[in-house]
This record gives structure tokens, C-alpha cells and sequence, in this order.
């Protein structure tokens, strides 16, 4: 359960709160809620509104419940062909 | 690459094509192992500035400095946050920290797409020739975002983030990642937020054929490639000493078996392990093979490989077989002993002759490079087939390119097995897979995108597939390699690219954002699906019927779920509107069903054009009965003003 996996966090920018000036300081205020230590390792900006990041899927699963959270998607491998 | 610009018309028709000037302005940004930059196919010499629309950078990182670049490798990014956080950091003895490509791979994809005229190429002599991309005068820039570990979806999406900000024109990636729904998909993702600027996205369908349900890289506004051979082959033929000899085909340069006859033996009759049969590590019996030809099964472990296992047990040769699961498909490797790989037929009468004859012998007989080999361009067995398993409403491939013996740039750091015992360095590499035929689609958009810049990616991919190529060069289906048979759309989509033809394809099926949006509606899928994919606040309005079968896509689809019933019939209608591309004209659709199994009408039957850029619509009402379940049938729909041809498959299937 404390093991971390690489979760892609989708945000919904319009729910920004009107207290945040920029949406990355929304972001990591929204990651900073369910973890101490978690750091972000990608901000997004076109292909995604949202970050990277490592968490249990404990922090996953309450990341997910927070507002303007979309989606907490677990990383996926590709492969070259 | 060498051969494949003549095959795809290319060369005859070079005059057809925009200077050389508009070419230079389009960017193709490469997804993949990274780029060495010593390669001749970056060689920048004629061309201009780098594009003043481009703000990407050449990032320094292991060997990788920022003059690194120049004028034909404008940029070179690299991604690994993702991949470190999982495997751990990067070996650096191992792999650079770096957009320099330790594999291979990503140097064959970005020359292949975009490399510049290289005359005197080869690999070790074989597909000798001037080698060049598609869009010779293309800018490139590499995106590395797959590792010795693997490509990793943080990443992938990172690249495109950055791709985007950086101003390409064409994002090509051959790479995949099974089946997830769109929003869940990173490639998805991120082609969709790159579709909306302009860029168009092309992708491997994957190597999993000939199965059915097997492609990636499915969604609609990514094009979708699978592979076809080309008219070029490697021969080397396996000399038994009952006199008869099998062809197959091989890469191999070295010392030669000198036509002597040799021991022959059958890896499982040389091993203790109950799969000795496939030439694994470790498993031969030095005794039992040293001096001889050994027979090694395909599969489960590299083609290569098995070579290399062969030579350290001390084998003489090597004759690799197909198996079922590849049939005749001969896919040529630069070995590091003398051997050649046959199809499953003639892999079954040698053993037949190694099992029955008491001393049995062989020898392997290597022809070098032979072209003019028909038929071409066939179905690559490995390329990955329809339906598509995520909305089989939607044809998958769009469009099959050459993808298998490809000749194009390769790393300095690894020799052309990509094995670490071989210490070999090649300047270009002969490899084969769906990654090699995406950039050759990729390279074909850069030039319909300098040939027309207003168009979209999905009018450019409209162009490729309404013009693409059903029928070989000698006039024949084209077929597919796994069968032996005639093709399907489910195997080759619309066809194989005819870039000629599609630079004046007179008709396209458009498609804005907005299309797509409504799309994603007729999947039923929730506004925070939409949002996590489309970043928009976009919500399906209520009251609006939403139809899959009204996305304007190139080809048609239709799934009736209706197997094993009995009796009656149903009736699937699909909308779709051509933009006139070309002059004032008229077409008239003529309609082709495969079987009685179904019957298509269009209304109207023809469409007059008289401005450029006009709009006509049209309904297409497809009608069938009943059929048992996983009946698949086909047809296609043609306008035609006498001049083009529009044509678009039709796959119908019972489910």
C-alpha cells in the first residue's frame, strides 16, 4: 500500500479556485492535500491540464475525491514497434 | 531510405512536388529512442535558417551539446523524469542522459521521415543506392521519450507538451500501448491537443498481425499505419545435399560457407530443454552443434538472437523457420554467422529432410539485393489488423506504407542486431516493423503540408487515403503475406500510400474540433471523459442525437450485431460531406460490394463542385441481413469526376 506508482492527474482548469493567481500553485496546493513528500515530475500545459506525479494509490484514491480533480490515471508503458 | 522513394513514385514525379523552399519550413518532430546526430542523413548543407515559427532548442545532456544541432536537426529534447521515477536513475554508462540515441530506432524513424540525400549508402552492401527521406528538406527534431527500460506515459506526454510549444508541423510515433479508451490513452491525448494546433499526428498501428483486434493508436484524429513489403529482397537459399534447394532471405555479411556442404541439424534434437527448438540462451549442446548448419524454430526470443546463441555453441550456419504464427513472411537480419530465414513451408521440408535423411548436410547460398520482386507491395503478417477493438465504427489502418527490410540511418553506439556482443558499426541499418512505415507517412504529410499549407491533418490524411493504392504494381489485390490471399481493409485500410496522387486528390473529407467533440458525445462519454481528453468544457447538449456514423471519416465501418439471428434485415445510415479540393467539377459515386451479404446506396449519386473550398453532403445507406457473427464482408464507395478518383473502403462485419 505505500509502494508509489506514476499517476497522470487531470484538472479541471474552470474549477480553479479564484484565490490562486496561477495554475500550477493550484496544482501543487491540490498535491500538497493528500501528500507531504510528493513531488510533481511534469506540469502540463497543452496536451493536459494537470502534472505527473508518484503517489500511493492511497493518495491517489483522495487526490481523486478532491475538487477540480478529473482524473487520477496510473502511468502507462508503451512500446516501440 | 533507399528504393522506397522510387517504389512510392517519389523520384519519376519529383517536379510534382513543392520546392524545396516550403518543404524547409515544415518541422517533423520525432517520438522515440533519441537521434545521433553524426549521421550523413542530417548533413544541412543547402539548406536555409531554421524556421522563424520554431522555438524548440537542441538540449545538452550526455554527449549532446547545444551546438549539437544545425540547420537539419533543429532540435533534440529529452524526457525521462518519468522513467527515472520508476526504474530508478539512468546508468549513464549505459545510456545517455541525452537526446543521443543508444538504440537505433529513433535515427531510423527521423531519417526515414525527413533525412537528407546520402549517396553510396548501404548495409554491408545490401540495398545499396542513394538514400534519402520522404521529405528530404524537412527540419527535424527529436523527442526522446523511450529508454533501454521502455517509454513511459508521463514522458510521452511531456514531448508532445513540448512538441506543441515548439511549433511542429508533424508529430510522428512508433510506439503503442495496447488498448485503452481515449482518455485514458497519453498517445490520445496528446494527438488530440496536437490535432487542434494544426499538427498532424501519425502513428504505428502496431506489430501484432495478422490477428484480428490487434492495432494500436486507434483514435480518429491519428493517423494510423500499418506496413507493406516492397518490390526489394535479400535472397540467401538453403542448399540441402538431397540437391534440393529452399530460398529464403538474410543480411548476413562475412565469411561465407564457400557452397561447402555442412552437418545439418535440428536445434531440438541438439538441446536438453523441452524448447530447444527455438535456439535460447544457453540452451544448444556445443558437441551436438559445433560445425554444423543448426535449424532454429522463430519465436520467443529474438531473430538474432538465435544466430548468436548458434555461434556460441560453435555452429557453422544458421537456418531460422517460421513458424504458423508468421507463415511465409521473411523478414531479413544482418546475423552475425552465415544464415537465412525461410518460411513455415519450406522450414517444415527441411526438417522433414533433417528427420528422415541419416547425414543430413545443407549449405546457405547469400544473392545479395534483388529488386523488381512482385508481387508489391503486400500485407506485412507481423502489421496489426482490424476491427478496431475501441469504436469499431471507425476503419482501422488508415493506410498501409513500406515497412518491412527498410534501409535508414542508425546509431554509432550499437551494431545492427542491437545485440551487445556485436561490435559491429553501421552507418544505415535494415530493420523491419509498422515503426518503420509511420515515418514513411509522416515524411509524405511534410509534403502535403508544404504542398498545401492550409489544409488540416485531417484533409492531408483524407488525401492519402481516398488516393491510396488497393492493387499491386502488376494490377493484382493486393494481398496479405500471413494468407496468401487478397487483403482486407482491415488489414491494409484505404490502402498503400500513392503520394502523387495524393497531392491533387480533388475531393476531401474535413474534420474541425468540433466534429470530434461531437463524436466523443456519440461515445457516450462523461464531460469530465471529455474534459481529461479535450481540456475543454465542451458538454453534449441533451436534446442532439449524437451518431458515431456522422464523424466525416474517409472510410466506413459498419458493425451489425445481428449474429446468428435469423430473418429480416438492418439498415446502418452514415453522413458524410466532400470539400473540393480541386477544380469546378462533377462526380458520380459507383458503389462495390464484395458479396450479396449487403448492399450500399448513396443520395444523391453525384455532387457538382464549382468553387474551391464548397461543401457537399452526402447519406450512404447500408443494408444487410442476417449473417452468423464474425462474418466480415467488403466493398468500397468511389466518386469520380473523370479525372480522381475518391475512394473510400468499406468493411462491414456481424457481431
Amino acid at each position: 500500500a505505500s509502494e508509489r506508482k506514476t499517476y497522470i492527474v487531470h484538472m479541471a482548469k474552470s474549477k480553479m479556485p479564484a484565490s490562486f493567481d496561477d495554475h500550477t500553485y493550484w496544482y501543487h496546493s491540490s498535491l500538497e492535500s493528500v501528500s507531504d513528500s510528493a513531488e510533481m515530475l511534469y506540469t502540463y500545459n497543452n496536451v493536459v491540464h494537470g502534472f505527473s506525479t508518484r503517489l500511493t494509490a492511497e493518495e491517489a484514491q483522495s487526490l481523486e475525491n478532491q475538487p477540480g480533480i478529473l482524473s487520477v490515471l496510473p502511468e502507462l508503458k508503451y512500446e516501440l514497434h | 531510405t533507399t528504393r522506397t522513394p522510387e517504389f512510392l513514385g517519389l523520384e519519376k514525379s519529383a517536379d510534382l512536388f513543392p520546392e524545396s523552399g516550403s518543404v524547409s519550413e515544415v518541422i517533423i518532430g520525432v517520438l522515440d529512442t533519441g537521434i545521433w546526430p553524426e549521421s550523413k542523413s542530417f548533413d544541412d548543407t543547402g539548406l536555409g535558417p531554421v524556421p522563424s515559427s520554431w522555438k524548440g532548442q537542441c538540449e545538452e545532456g550526455t554527449n549532446f551539446t547545444s551546438s549539437t544541432c544545425n540547420r537539419k536537426l533543429i532540435g533534440a529534447r529529452y524526457f525521462s523524469k518519468g522513467y527515472e521515477a520508476t526504474l530508478g536513475p539512468i546508468d549513464e554508462s549505459k545510456e545517455s542522459k541525452s537526446a543521443r540515441d543508444d538504440d537505433g530506432h529513433g535515427t531510423h524513424t527521423a531519417t526515414t521521415a525527413g533525412g537528407s540525400v546520402v549517396t553510396g549508402a548501404s548495409l554491408f552492401g545490401y540495398a545499396s543506392g542513394t538514400a534519402r527521406g520522404m521529405a528530404t528538406r524537412a527540419r527535424i527534431a527529436a523527442y526522446k521519450v523511450c529508454w533501454v527500460g521502455g517509454c513511459f506515459s508521463s514522458d510521452i506526454l511531456a514531448a508532445m507538451d513540448k512538441a506543441i510549444d515548439d511549433n511542429v508541423n508533424v508529430l510522428s510515433l512508433s510506439l503503442g500501448g495496447g488498448m485503452s479508451d481515449y482518455y485514458r490513452d497519453s498517445v490520445a491525448i496528446g494527438a488530440f491537443a496536437a490535432m487542434e494546433k494544426g499538427i498532424l499526428v501519425s502513428c504505428s498501428a502496431g506489430n501484432a498481425g495478422p490477428s484480428q483486434y490487434s492495432l494500436s493508436n486507434v483514435a480518429p484524429w491519428i493517423t494510423t499505419v500499418g506496413a507493406g513489403t516492397l518490390d526489394r529482397d535479400f535472397p540467401a537459399y538453403v542448399s540441402l545435399g538431397n540437391g534440393l534447394n529452399y530460398s529464403g532471405v538474410s543480411l548476413y555479411r562475412g565469411d561465407s560457407l564457400s557452397s561447402k556442404m555442412l552437418p545439418f541439424v535440428f536445434a531440438g534434437n541438439a538441446s536438453n530443454v523441452t524448447n530447444g527448438n527455438l535456439c535460447m540462451m544457453g540452451t544448444l549442446i556445443p558437441e551436438k552443434v559445433s560445425g554444423k548448419i543448426v535449424l532454429c524454430d522463430r519465436g520467443v526470443n529474438a531473430r538474432v538472437q538465435k544466430g548468436a546463441v548458434v555461434k556460441a555453441a560453435g555452429g557453422a550456419g544458421m537456418v531460422l523457420a517460421n513458424t504458423a504464427a508468421n507463415g511465409e513472411e521473411l523478414v531479413a537480419d544482418a546475423h552475425l554467422l552465415p544464415a537465412t530465414t525461410v518460411g513455415q513451408k519450406s522450414g517444415d521440408l527441411i526438417k522433414s529432410y533433417i528427420f528422415s535423411d541419416p547425414n543430413p548436410t545443407a549449405t546457405i547460398l547469400f544473392e545479395g539485393t534483388k529488386v523488381g520482386i512482385e508481387p508489391s507491395p503486400v500485407v506485412a503478417a507481423f502489421s496489426s489488423r482490424g476491427p478496431n477493438s475501441i469504436t469499431p465504427e471507425i476503419l482501422k489502418p488508415d493506410v498501409i506504407a513500406p515497412g518491412v527490410n527498410i534501409i535508414a540511418g542508425w546509431s554509432g553506439s550499437v551494431g545492427p542486431t542491437g545485440l551487445a556482443i556485436d561490435t559491429r558499426r553501421v552507418g544505415f541499418n535494415i530493420i523491419s516493423g509498422t515503426s518503420m512505415s509511420c515515418p514513411h507517412v509522416s515524411g509524405l504529410a511534410a509534403l502535403l503540408k508544404a504542398a498545401h499549407p492550409e489544409w488540416s491533418p485531417a484533409a492531408i490524411r483524407s488525401a492519402l487515403m481516398t488516393t491510396a493504392n488497393t492493387a499491386c504494381k502488376n494490377g493484382q489485390m493486393i494481398e496479405d503475406i500471413a494468407t496468401g490471399k487478397p487483403s482486407t481493409p482491415f488489414d491494409h485500410g484505404s490502402g498503400h500510400v500513392d503520394p502523387v496522387s495524393a497531392l491533387n486528390p480533388g475531393l476531401v473529407y474535413d474534420l474541425n474540433i468540433s466534429d470530434y467533440l461531437n463524436f466523443l458525445c456519440a461515445l457516450n462519454y462523461t464531460a469530465s471523459q471529455i474534459s481529461s481528453l479535450a481540456r475543454s468544457n465542451f458538454t453534449c447538449d441533451s436534446s442532439k442525437k449524437y451518431s458515431v456514423t456522422d464523424l466525416n471519416y474517409p472510410s466506413f465501418a459498419v458493425s451489425f450485431q445481428m449474429g446468428g439471428g435469423t430473418g429480416g434485415t438492418t439498415v446502418v445510415k452514415h453522413t458524410r460531406t466532400l470539400t473540393n479540393v480541386g477544380s469546378a467539377a462533377t462526380y458520380k459515386v459507383s458503389l462495390h460490394s464484395q458479396s450479396e451479404s449487403f448492399k450500399i446506396s448513396v443520395e444523391p449519386d453525384s455532387l457538382t463542385f464549382t468553387e474551391l473550398n464548397e461543401k457537399k453532403s452526402y447519406a450512404v445507406t447500408f443494408t444487410a441481413g442476417s449473417m452468423p457473427s464474425n462474418t466480415n464482408s467488403f466493398g468500397r464507395i468511389e466518386w469520380s469526376d473523370g479525372k480522381h478518383i475518391v475512394r473510400s473502403p468499406v468493411a462491414i462485419s456481424w457481431t
